[in-house]
């Protein structure tokens, strides 16, 4: 059986809220090392890949692997009824036809327990290889999702384009252009707003706004983002969660003019 | 106006 404990529903209606408009019905992979997700969207362009290890839950108790089925729609749901610092127990049985989820206030008496009936999902899965990128840029994860906001309104693409001089984000649309350009920065008394740019080689990929736009629903889990570039291959977007969990989102570059 | 790929074009199903 799977027994999970969140110190704070906090996280997991973050982290449902960021992937929701992507995805809609993932399988929940729990093992003893933890509960993975990984969805791709419709288009088949974006995938989300989530991993929350066990060493994020407190106690942590999986004896075999179970694949929860969940419709995010019913999950957000049920967790809109939680409080952010509310206590997340998830259960579930060996061979489930339910999930149940348990909220206990930490400061008064309260205790709510919901079960979300599960699907049967037969999902396609990517295997992803390690990946040594040409270009990692650590931004804060607000200043990405502002220029991504920004951007946005000018056009439907943006040019990534990272160099020695810094990493470029650039688009073309039928009022105009725009552009920005950020160099590595270190603020040693807010680290929090460090810029940094590892490169190996120069970089330049297209990427559709829309779904940026759509990984930035979350900024809200962790302060910088990494962006990883290679040529022709997929953009990682990566924001890190305690305990070495992460939620990475991967999108298929776009190609020829 | 350039062509979103699709995903399974660089990674392979398991």
């Amino acid at each position: 059986m799977l027994e999970a404990r969140l110190e704070q529903a906090e996280l997991l209606k973050k982290v449902v809220d960021a992937i929701k408009d992507l995805v809609q019905d993932c399988n929940f992979d729990c093992n003893d090392s933890g509960v993975a997700l990984q969805a791709m969207d419709n288009s088949h362009v974006a995938l989300v890949s989530m991993m929350l290890k066990s060493e994020a839950f407190s106690p942590f108790r999986c004896d075999r692997n179970i694949a929860l089925g969940i419709n995010l729609s019913s999950l957000t749901k049920v967790l809109r009824c939680a409080q952010n610092n509310d206590i997340l127990t998830v259960k579930a049985e060996d061979a489930p036809d339910v999930v149940n989820l348990m909220f206990e206030s930490s400061d008064s008496d309260r205790l709510s327990e919901y079960d979300i009936k599960l699907m049967d999902i037969d999902q396609e899965h990517l295997g992803i290889p390690e990946t040594e990128y040409a270009a990692t840029v650590t931004m804060p994860s607000p200043e990405f999702q502002r220029i991504c906001r920004d951007l946005s309104a000018l056009s439907e693409s943006v040019s990534i384009e990272c160099t020695k001089e810094g990493v470029k984000f650039a688009c073309n649309g039928d009022i105009g252009s725009g552009a920005v350009t950020l160099r590595s920065h270190s603020d040693v008394e807010n680290p929090d707003q460090n810029i940094k740019i590892d490169l190996t080689e120069p970089v330049a990929l297209t990427f559709s706004l829309k779904y940026l736009s759509n990984f930035c629903k979350a900024s809200g889990l962790a302060k910088s983002v990494n962006i990883c570039l290679s040529n022709e291959v997929p953009l990682l977007v990566e924001y890190g969660l305690a305990a070495n969990s992460y939620l990475r989102f991967y999108l298929a570059p776009k190609i020829g003019d | 106006t350039p062509i979103q790929n699709d995903l399974s074009e660089f990674y392979t199903m398991v």
